[in-house]
């Protein structure tokens, strides 16, 4: 079976129309193996 | 059971008086046509495993070597359409809901595990507990097995699995890519009502933040929160822009199989949408167009501390029902 989460996350203000700096990172990669509560992904307040 | 015994224990070879046995020697026959029909069926098995296995041998070197596979409908996807999935769903449902001997069951569910690489000291109640193998399948986890990430602003997984695709969705047409070569639209996923901001929304949302933080700065008012629309106002972070991510994360069949909430949300919107059964594997993806938004799935919309979140669990063929939620004793 399969989830797809789908969600809002921050990402920087500071920026030009068209492309975007990200706050939020993911820090897995495709192919990884990840299990409940370990993190998908973080951000840091700027 | 008594089949079972009769495979495991060893057979006495046929003496010179099987004759007088009375069974004669279409006795002796029928008693090699059983043996017969289950060598071949475990040699068809084999035989397809080991072409799996080349297939996925073949898979991982051309991963290795940094080659993606392209989307590629073929004919086994379109044969699949022809087959009457739910009702294979629902046979396999009731076979595995059928109770196991107590004694057979450490054997079978080592045996799954073994195949598809489970780890079995994390399960809940000893293996003797589990009356069937569906029961074992939606097992529970020891206490403590999945610590959660503490740090306040990380998002967790929900379920355990492999992770298959992930980014960023930008634009009106947000689209998730399946597999390399074909994507399907994020609103026939979570369907056409669903509460996802559009690009439109978000911009109204950043405006609104923008003007109230300007002309009313000296008047805050935290009763500013709007329901009736997806745009959630929260002061602390109405200075960062938010944009829309995705994440697709694959269970195979030995993976723990409860859903947890990724987050501190609140679920405003749960939908079902019933649909194929389509196995959901590695090789389906890349077969079968549109395979998530055909499958039978549960979606689950709603609020956290960042704007939007929806979580949508997608069926398989092996994964008939999907438990929309349960009321528990006490």
């Amino acid at each position: 079976s399969t989830v797809v989460l789908i969600f809002q996350a921050p990402i920087s203000k500071l920026l030009q129309e068209g492309d975007s700096s990200q706050e939020f990172n993911f820090n897995v990669k495709c192919g990884d193996r990840i299990r409940v509560g370990e993190a998908l992904g973080r951000w840091h307040s700027s | 059971t008594s089949f079972t015994k009769k495979l495991l224990t060893p057979q006495p070879p046929p003496s010179i008086n099987a004759a007088t046995n009375g069974g004669g020697n279409s006795q002796g026959d029928s008693s090699y046509f059983l043996p017969g029909a289950t060598v071949a069926t475990i040699l068809m098995l084999g035989a397809l495993h080991a072409r799996r296995m080349y297939d996925d041998k073949k898979h991982e070197e051309m991963r290795e070597k940094g080659i993606e596979l392209e989307f590629q409908p073929d004919a086994k996807a379109s044969f699949l359409r022809l087959l009457p999935l739910r009702s294979i769903s629902r046979c396999w449902g009731q076979l595995t809901s059928m109770e196991i001997p107590v004694w057979l069951r450490p054997h079978v569910y080592r045996a799954w595990a073994r195949a598809f690489h489970s780890n079995l000291e994390e399960a809940a109640l000893p293996l003797e507990e589990y009356t069937s193998l569906k029961e074992f399948f939606a097992r529970a986890l020891k206490e403590g097995s999945r610590p959660i990430n503490a740090d306040p602003q990380c998002l967790v997984s929900p379920v355990d699995g492999t992770v298959l695709r992930f980014g960023e969705l930008k634009g009106a047409g947000a689209m998730i890519e399946q597999v390399k070569g074909f994507s399907y639209p994020v609103f026939s996923l979570l369907g056409a009502s669903s509460l996802l901001p559009t690009a439109a929304d978000i911009n109204v949302q950043e405006e609104h933040t923008e003007s109230i933080t300007t002309t009313e700065k000296s008047k805050k008012s935290w009763w500013r929160v709007s329901l009736a629309s997806p745009k959630v106002w929260d002061p602390t972070s109405s200075r960062a822009k938010r944009g829309l991510f995705y994440c697709v994360i694959y269970l195979n069949p030995g993976d723990y199989h409860r859903i947890h909430s990724p987050a501190d949300w609140n679920i405003l919107v749960r939908r079902h949408f019933s649909g194929h059964l389509y196995p959901v594997n590695e090789r389906a993806t890349r077969t079968i167009r549109n395979l998530y938004i055909e499958n039978e799935r549960v979606i689950l919309e709603g609020v956290w501390q960042e704007g939007f979140m929806a979580l949508a669990a997608v069926g398989a063929t092996n994964i008939g029902s999907i438990e929309l939620g349960a009321f528990n004793m006490g």
